[in-house]
């Protein structure tokens, strides 16, 4: 939830790092250790980033915008949202 | 709610659980309590039972551990991860960890330990993460300052282990569709340009960057305030918007609830003790004017001289042609009121008393 008024749309994409640590501990990422923006097959950043979002009832956009990133900046339980 | 894949449980209901260590945040005995509530929680709903143990190897082994603890899945410090737990199964399976980077607490400060272990155990007994966010099993840290097993909840559980043997089946409280058509409101508001709807624990939200409705508990907001608001209403000239449940209403500037409250209505704004409660409230942001609706009858409330006006109450019938005698929810947009009753909406023009448009309630939401 954003504060009043509510935070506008742009996306900051210095969270690249949180990004990529959410999507590896709970949408089974595996990158080993690669940084999401030299991916080679940024498309699986996209398709896992849709699934959180898609979990989380957020817009489907594929990207690591301002209200995705809001929730996974929120401390959560460590168990996977998708099956192993 | 959702079943860990291939459907583990636990075969045999009578389940042990230990607690192998304890977190130096609180004392043996809340933490004792906080496992024993938590447990009660999933026990009320199904015919599993748990049964606490000292030593040697309990079903549900309970501990408080930091960084990699050699389980395959490391902490990470304080925040982000809270806890894990494993799903039914003999060894490590239905173990919880708690990571003893945060610190564990029995109140609203972060964490609230009976609210995670509550949420741990539901993986321990078979349950992954639910996408309805009123339930325990959703994955992110909310506490709204009450933990109970949402409806979703106990329907997961007891889809894994059945019913209780309780003669009454325990319900739990459903999370809000926002485009249910059947979608009614206890309160509503505008506040800084955006407004906000309130329903049971729920607010929903509309502003103008995102066109999805944002749905979550008013706790993350403003903690203290209390669950099923009666009414509420902003005096946008003063940054102020006013909560209202029974005769007592809180008041808040943004997510800060000033100093002083809750204050009860009969000393502040003269009503008399015959009016126990309030239905609905909205202030005219031109004149100042308040209207508060309490059954069938409205006052009018002067926020410059702070005093009720000569003339009032009068029957909403008479001052409100139209919308009939009784309001659950009010607020004022464009110079318009959106009057609120049941799933009903009507769009009212105060200069001419005049109903425009009858809407659904849950116009707004763009469903």
């Amino acid at each position: 939830s954003h504060g009043f008024p509510a935070a506008t749309s742009e996306t900051q994409e210095q969270d690249v790092e949180t990004v990529q640590k959410y999507l590896e501990n709970y949408y089974n990422l595996n990158s080993n250790g690669k940084k999401v923006e030299r991916q080679r097959n940024g498309g699986l950043i996209t398709e896992k980033l849709k699934q959180m979002q898609k979990f989380f009832g957020l817009r489907v956009t594929g990207k690591p915008d301002a209200e995705t990133l809001n929730v996974m900046k929120q401390p959560r339980c460590g168990v996977p949202d998708v099956a192993q | 709610f959702v079943l860990t894949p291939g459907n583990p449980r636990w075969e045999n209901t009578n389940l042990t659980y230990r607690i192998e260590n304890y977190t130096p945040d609180l004392s043996r005995a809340a933490v004792d309590q906080a496992i024993e509530k938590a447990f009660q929680l999933w026990r009320n709903v199904t015919p599993l039972t748990f049964t606490k143990v000292s030593e040697g190897q309990a079903d549900i082994m309970i501990s408080f551990v930091r960084g990699d603890h050699r389980d395959n899945y490391p902490f990470d410090g304080p925040g982000g991860t809270l806890a894990h737990a494993f799903q039914p199964g003999a060894g490590i399976g239905g173990d919880a960890h708690f990571d003893d980077d945060e610190r564990w607490t029995t109140d609203f400060q972060n964490y609230n330990l009976y609210r995670v272990a509550a949420h741990e155990f539901g993986h321990s007994l078979g349950l992954s993460h639910s996408t309805d966010i009123g339930a325990l099993m959703y994955p992110s840290y909310i506490f709204s300052g009450d933990v109970q097993l949402s409806q979703d909840d106990i329907d997961g559980i007891q889809a894994i282990y059945g019913p209780s043997q309780n003669p009454i089946q325990p319900t739990g409280p459903q999370t809000p569709e926002v485009c249910d058509s059947k979608l009614t409101f206890d309160a509503i508001t505008t506040i800084r340009g955006e407004m906000m709807f309130f329903k049971d624990r729920f607010y929903m939200r509309t502003n103008p960057f995102y066109p999805e409705v944002e749905l979550n508990f008013i706790s993350v907001f403003w903690p203290h305030l209390p669950n099923g608001l009666h009414a509420a209403y902003e005096v946008a000239d003063r940054d102020e918007v006013r909560f209202f449940k029974g005769n007592k209403y809180w008041a808040v500037k943004g997510q800060d609830v000033l100093y002083g409250y809750p204050r009860d209505i009969y000393r502040s704004f003269g009503f008399p003790r015959t009016v126990k409660s309030i239905d609905a409230a909205v202030s005219e942001e031109d004149t100042g004017k308040t209207y508060f609706f309490v059954a069938n009858k409205c006052w009018r409330y002067d926020e410059y001289k702070q005093s009720m006006d000569a003339g009032y109450p009068k029957m909403i019938a008479e001052e409100f042609p139209g919308i009939g005698d009784k309001v659950d929810a009010v607020f004022q947009k464009g110079g318009f009121f959106y009057f609120f009753r049941g799933t009903r909406q009507y769009k009212f023009d105060p200069k001419t008393k005049r109903i425009l448009t009858l809407l659904k309630a849950n116009s707004w939401f763009n469903c």
